[in-house]
């Protein structure tokens, strides 16, 4: 169990040297434990690297940077034990342009072992989409299925 | 385990029976603000077994049945979850059927009805059902809105069940 | 002091039924007392009706709603208390296309008697300020002010 | 009492004097993620007078101290902000005066000034400038980034609060 857990540490470890760079232009991100001694009692730490700055805590991000850290951990799960859906619900508010862009494109690759459900109103990231199912409320207070298809701008 | 069909009637603000089906790849669920998408997300994490109201954010079960501005309200909140399982990651006694089909019922006196295949079922059954998956009612695998920062502030004694959920 | 804190909810109450309706296609929204009775200890209440909607609680209104109804908050204290400057940081990123509208002319409503600082992402935003102020980082790690003109795409 | 003018330097992201001179209107600050946008929003709170560190986002006041990536940091972290007083909102001693000048200074060794209109002071006096405006760094005209869905979600009491700050 010991050996599983600290095996699983580092496997996420070793993905998240491949995630992290393509969200983030270079930089890098770890799980440590904070209590390394003790294995089955200790907590796990996230460390994040930033070109350029020197992250002393994760609340110094920004809006942005924290979404963007959250979501390179998360993939990097995924990449070593794909779950069989995964449901993403406006994740992508926060982020630049820029960022919707490599966001984008890591959905892409993350969508070859799993199926990617996205909740959005970016059209960047609507337009990646294999498919899109639209809500409205036609009559008021009642939530209605209609087919949407993307209209070019 | 991939979500093949998803069926909605009575929950939140789906009154009539409303059915999604699921394609491969990267699906996008678009929409006006307060039109019900997020009320989908809160529909799958019912269905797979999430028991706290609040991270429905609903005060009580009671919230998550349809109650209309007529005061019209139906009889029950059902939702019916169908999924892929060809690669047969369910537990052993299901391991053989391609297609597995979650339903969860709620009367509007309270009582409460689980079934996994037509066949009535406790809640454990199915959590048992996607334990080990990632996919179930608390796994990491669904971010609700405005929660992806949180994952960069938690506690490292929640972040490590994270990490035993993927052990 | 009895008097003036009913006689500023009555007003903020006036007020929202102003703005409300700019921000909303309908509905309205009002503060009250959850103890009547003993007005200096009471707490207050918000309520918010939308069209074709019961709101049991807050809590069950979607993260657009939210925004948009705590903005008609702010805007209805504002407009009776113009306050001489109003810093909003990226208040917007829940909000869908239509209601970026509705929120951009408000703020050229509100700016008209107080000073308004947005934070924003959204290009429509960016469109209706009268002043671009660009925050980049050349040196990775250091913040440096540039001019910026928004490029008609 | 509109913002005319914000000078900062060593403070967070901004280790050399910057300064942004604001106009009448509608201003929007606008740049990639973590380029420094909410570090200029932190400043404003901090120069009218937050005590709180875990409200500036940082542990305690010494993250507000520029620190480089290579060990590089200043002596001070100091902010200044000029007011327009034209309408005379300022309190009685300064009703008269057309511009406000407030800093705040935090030194390396811990040690923290305080000055309006260049002269020495104590925090109260800046706070005491705010008062009744609307404008002091916990009033309701500043809303941080991810926080405008809390003025719904706040409880009563603290409802309370900013109904007082308007009356
Ligand atoms: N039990 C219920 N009966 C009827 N309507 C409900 C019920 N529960 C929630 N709602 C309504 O559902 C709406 C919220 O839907 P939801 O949160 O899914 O919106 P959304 O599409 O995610 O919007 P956004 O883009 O703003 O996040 C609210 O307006 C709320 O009143
Ligand atoms: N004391 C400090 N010294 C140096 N850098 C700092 C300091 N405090 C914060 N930072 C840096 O400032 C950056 C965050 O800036 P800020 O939160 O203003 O970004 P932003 O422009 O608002 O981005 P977003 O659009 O993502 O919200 C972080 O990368 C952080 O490392
Ligand atoms: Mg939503
Ligand atoms: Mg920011």
């Amino acid at each position: 169990c010991r050996d599983r857990f600290k095996n699983t540490i580092e496997q996420i470890n070793s993905s998240l040297g491949k995630v992290f760079p393509l969200l983030f232009e270079g930089g890098s991100a770890r799980l440590g434990l904070d209590n390394p001694s003790e294995i089955l009692e200790s907590g796990v730490e996230f460390f994040v690297e930033l070109p350029g700055k020197r992250i002393r805590t994760l609340n110094l991000l920004s809006g942005g940077e924290k979404a963007l850290s959250a979501l390179a951990l998360i993939f990097a799960i995924f990449l070593i034990k794909p779950s069989p859906f995964c449901l993403l619900d406006e994740v992508d508010a926060s982020l630049d342009d820029a960022n919707i862009g490599r966001f984008s494109q890591l959905i892409r690759q993350i969508a070859r072992k799993s199926q990617v459900i996205l909740v959005t109103h970016n059209q960047n990231i609507m337009a990646t989409a294999d498919t899109l199912y639209g809500v409205t409320m036609e009559e008021k207070g009642i939530s209605k299925l209609i087919s949407v298809s993307l209209v070019q701008a | 385990m991939r979500l093949k069909r998803l069926t909605i009637s009575g929950f939140k603000s789906f009154p009539k029976r409303t059915s999604i089906t699921f394609s491969h790849g990267v699906s996008a669920i678009v929409g006006p603000n307060g039109s019900g998408k997020s009320n989908i997300v809160d529909a799958i994490r019912w269905v797979l077994g999430e028991q706290n109201p609040r991270l429905l954010r609903a005060r009580s079960m009671d919230d998550l049945i349809y109650h209309g501005h007529n005061g019209k309200a139906p009889g029950s909140a059902w939702v019916r979850l169908v999924l892929d399982n060809h690669e047969g990651m369910a537990p052993p006694e299901l391991a053989s059927i391609p297609e597995i089909e979650v339903e969860r019922i709620l009367f509007r006196n309270g009582d409460a009805k689980f079934r996994i295949n037509r066949k009535n079922c406790r809640l454990k059954a199915i959590r048992y059902l996607f334990l080990d998956t990632g996919a179930g009612a608390r796994a990491y695998s669904i971010i609700d809105q405005g929660q992806v920062g949180h994952f960069v502030g938690m506690l490292p004694r929640e972040r490590r069940e994270i990490v035993e959920e993927a052990a």
